[in-house]
């Protein structure tokens, strides 16, 4: 790796950046989620950095796409040949990021460039990067497709990033003890990117894939949630709504979505509802079940409104649940209700097939 | 109008290395005494991307400098 001469880094790990504009080989929601991810490889698992997005004003980081002459004195050359380029931390342009709008940017496809990976690299020189010349290495010039839900930094990456910002801060010893699971009473459960979210007070644990489970602050991930949520769900395009009362936030990755929080009437619940104790979305359906008090209603997510004739009672929907729904999972196609210190457990039809302790997705 | 001129490998070579490996380039005159500075960059730019340094165009060195890539330059501008 090589960083640029004069120890140009910046002398904060919090760090603002703003999409200036965006290109139209993208939608709106890909692009933010390309550079959102991209900022990430460079945050939390290896550096103290964290990143804060602006709608308005000068950020540290300034994202644009443009075409030959745009305002610096390095014109891009038109299709291929140079994809972007970014300046080295420092005030006024420094840091920022440009794109050329000549080619074809893609959310993961390889036909073109995928959006992801140029902004990753370009995010290395924004933070005080230059070229490695190891083969393989983000900060290699030379663009190779990669499939980014495959991506992971390479070693001499994370070494050049570290010898500037250091290695991301241990939890503080302080930080809250583990409760027990055995007989944790959750707040809300949730898919998010491939893992699985269980959340409590102020804490959540994310479990991969693997079985492997990591315990976070709610707010290291989600810097604008509330603790003590009520309900959480994942949206098909990586959108997480947190509920808590009468309010609802939605964050895409860790950043606020804009005019979040809202009441739950934007979901067009009744003013009777006074807060949802749990919900789950099924991708396949497209619906998305939000449990309150003895009742239940499916929200529609493509037509943005609820389902007629809800809410519907939940023992006549999911006989054999009997107490109030605290939180609600699907996987493989199954529904898993958390009620009490139980989890029901459902078939895709709604017939209930175990009744499990709730354990049974946090071991003890 | 004006035909463009057929780029050549070697202007392909001689802008590659002016943008990304600071490459001062004036056209060769043979009376002046400095010598083409150009083959010196071509060494420096096949010994980073691990190309067998030779200072003389050859395919390979021609292959990476078409592959799209980002517009930083590799050495300390």
């Amino acid at each position: 790796y090589s960083t640029f001469g004069g120890g140009s880094k910046w002398q904060t790990n919090k760090l603002t950046y703003r999409i200036v504009n965006y290109t139209p080989d993208m939608s709106v929601a890909e692009v933010d989620e390309s550079i959102e991810k991209a900022l990430q490889v460079w945050a939390g698992q290896v550096t103290p950095l964290r990143f804060t997005r602006m709608y308005s004003g000068t950020a540290d980081i300034m994202i644009l796409f443009a075409t030959k002459n745009h305002g610096d004195i390095f014109p891009f050359d038109g299709r291929n040949g140079v994809l972007a380029h970014a300046f080295a931390p420092s005030s006024g342009i420094g840091g920022d990021a440009h794109f050329d709008d000549d080619e074809f940017f893609t959310f993961r496809s390889q036909r073109g460039f995928v959006l992801f990976l140029v902004a990753a690299h370009e995010f290395g020189h924004s933070l005080g990067l230059t070229h490695s010349s190891v083969p393989g290495a983000l900060m290699f010039p030379t663009y190779s497709f990669t499939d980014p839900d495959r991506f992971s930094l390479h070693d001499d990456d994370i070494s050049g990033i570290q010898s500037l910002y250091g290695a991301p801060i241990q939890p503080d010893p302080e930080s809250p003890t583990t409760p027990s699971y055995c007989n944790l009473i959750l707040d809300a459960v949730t898919t998010f990117r491939g893992e699985t979210m269980f959340f409590k007070d102020n804490l959540v644990w994310r479990r991969s894939p693997s079985g492997s489970v990591a315990q976070h602050l709610i707010k290291n991930l989600w810097p604008n949630a509330p603790d003590n949520i009520d309900a959480v769900y994942e949206h098909p395009v990586e959108k997480l709504y947190l509920f808590k009362g009468k309010q609802v936030w939605a964050f895409n990755h860790n950043s606020l979505e804009l005019g979040y929080p809202k009441t739950l009437s934007s979901f067009g619940l009744p003013p009777s509802v006074t807060k949802v104790s749990a919900a789950v979305h099924n991708k396949i359906s497209g619906k998305t079940l939000l449990f309150f008090d003895i009742y239940y209603y499916s929200y529609n997510e493509k037509m943005k409104k609820m389902d007629k004739g809800y809410p519907k009672r939940l023992e006549d929907g999911f006989r054999g649940v009997t107490g109030e729904v605290t939180a609600a999972h699907l996987s493989k196609n199954k529904i898993y209700l958390f009620s009490g210190t139980k989890v029901f457990e459902f078939s895709s039809n709604r017939k209930l097939l175990r009744v499990l302790n709730n354990n049974y997705f946090l071991s003890c | 109008g004006p035909i463009a001129q057929p780029v050549t490998d070697y202007d392909i070579a001689k802008n590659y290395l002016i943008r990304f490996y600071n490459l001062e380039y004036n056209p060769p005159n043979p009376s002046a005494l400095k010598l083409d500075p150009l083959p010196e960059k071509l060494k420096e730019m096949q010994k980073f991307f691990g190309l067998k340094v030779t200072g003389t165009l050859d395919k390979k060195t021609l292959d990476v400098m078409k592959k799209p890539r980002c517009g930083v330059p590799d050495v300390a501008a």
